[in-house]
């Protein structure tokens, strides 16, 4: 068995895991840890996978995700497509003190966040919008579209349902002789 | 993606995970980093796990908390996640993705799925045998 304490993270995220053992060694609890820890990541943008600036969605908007567990109470925090905040697993860990739900979403997630004290800020970045602006002129690929029309896999959206009309293609409605004025 | 497991001195253990998702996301997609289970899972009892990669795939398969489950019957912390990985490969052969495990005792292990462009997987370890942040690889 390895001697206790231990940090282990998902990848070469150094400072992350420096961050986390310093928490350790100053007194903090594992939760403590794992949050400061992943903040580090969250403000270095590690490999642009974490953190404000990275991972534009199809609009150019880049949301976060983050959660937080506690393996003696199991307690957890979590935010997912959380806008316009930068410290996710911070809101998360208030999420985890503060609530006795599990998961926030979206913009209320975001309200929440402010209501706690965060800022909130553009999370997009010189870098998302060129990643973003270059994915339209290479017709939006690729994308996570399939079964619609236009061909997701050669044209950008807005992608219907085969069967779906045009909405100003002329609407066959039953007639329902129940229905008049 | 950061997925990350801490095992106090004390044996209490916290898990966490934070992303900013998949470029080109459809608006409103959400992965499986911030679901319990998926992206992190942590208990006292058992140990912790964290998971990375395609997450629309990862969270269907609870893969921290299975991982978790295994170590609880007795895996080591590298069988544990190798069994996960297994899991998924039986479904989707292709799919990308690794999982770092830890036990009570401090062991760790992980596991990928070998795709010709992910042939290795890197995570980062430290503990008191070592005075600084290690960066330990494993072979998918």
């Amino acid at each position: 068995s390895g001697p206790l304490p231990l940090v282990l993270n998902t990848w070469p995220f150094k400072n992350a895991t420096q961050a986390a053992w310093q928490a350790l060694a100053c007194g903090d609890s594992a939760l403590d840890a794992v949050e400061k820890g992943c903040a580090v990541c969250e403000r270095e943008q590690c490999d642009g996978t974490v953190g404000f600036g990275g991972s534009p969605d199809e609009l150019g908007e880049t949301t976060l995700d983050a959660m937080i567990m506690d393996g003696t109470t199991m307690n957890v925090g979590a935010v997912g497509g959380l806008r316009r905040i930068k410290n996710a697993i911070g809101v998360a860990r208030k999420v985890l003190e503060y609530t006795t739900h599990t998961l926030l979403v979206g913009e209320s997630a975001t309200k929440f966040a402010e209501s706690m004290g965060f800022p909130s800020e553009d999370l997009s970045t010189n870098s998302s919008q060129t990643l973003h602006s270059d994915w339209l002129a290479r017709n939006c690929q690729p994308n996570y579209w399939r079964n619609v029309i236009p061909d997701p896999s050669k044209y950008c959206g807005p992608y219907k349902p085969p069967g779906i009309l045009k909405q100003d293609d002329p609407v066959c409605i039953e007639t329902n002789v129940h229905g008049h004025d | 993606t950061i997925g990350m497991v801490v095992i106090h001195k004390t044996g209490r253990i916290a898990a966490g995970t934070s992303t900013n998702g998949l470029k080109f996301k459809i608006p409103g997609r959400v992965g499986d980093s911030p679901v319990p289970g998926a992206g992190a899972y942590a208990d006292d009892t058992a140990g912790a796990a964290a998971a990375t990669g395609d997450g629309d795939i990862l969270m269907r398969f609870l893969p921290s908390y299975q991982a978790v489950e295994y170590m609880r019957r007795g895996e080591d912390p590298g069988t544990a996640c190798q069994k996960v990985i297994s899991r998924i490969q039986k479904y989707f052969p292709k799919f990308f993705g690794a999982v770092i495990c830890a036990n009570v005792t401090g062991s760790y292990g992980a596991a990928c799925n070998k795709l010709p462009t992910f042939p290795q997987f890197s995570f980062m370890v430290y503990n008191s045998l070592r005075t600084h942040p290690v960066e330990e690889k494993v072979n998918c």
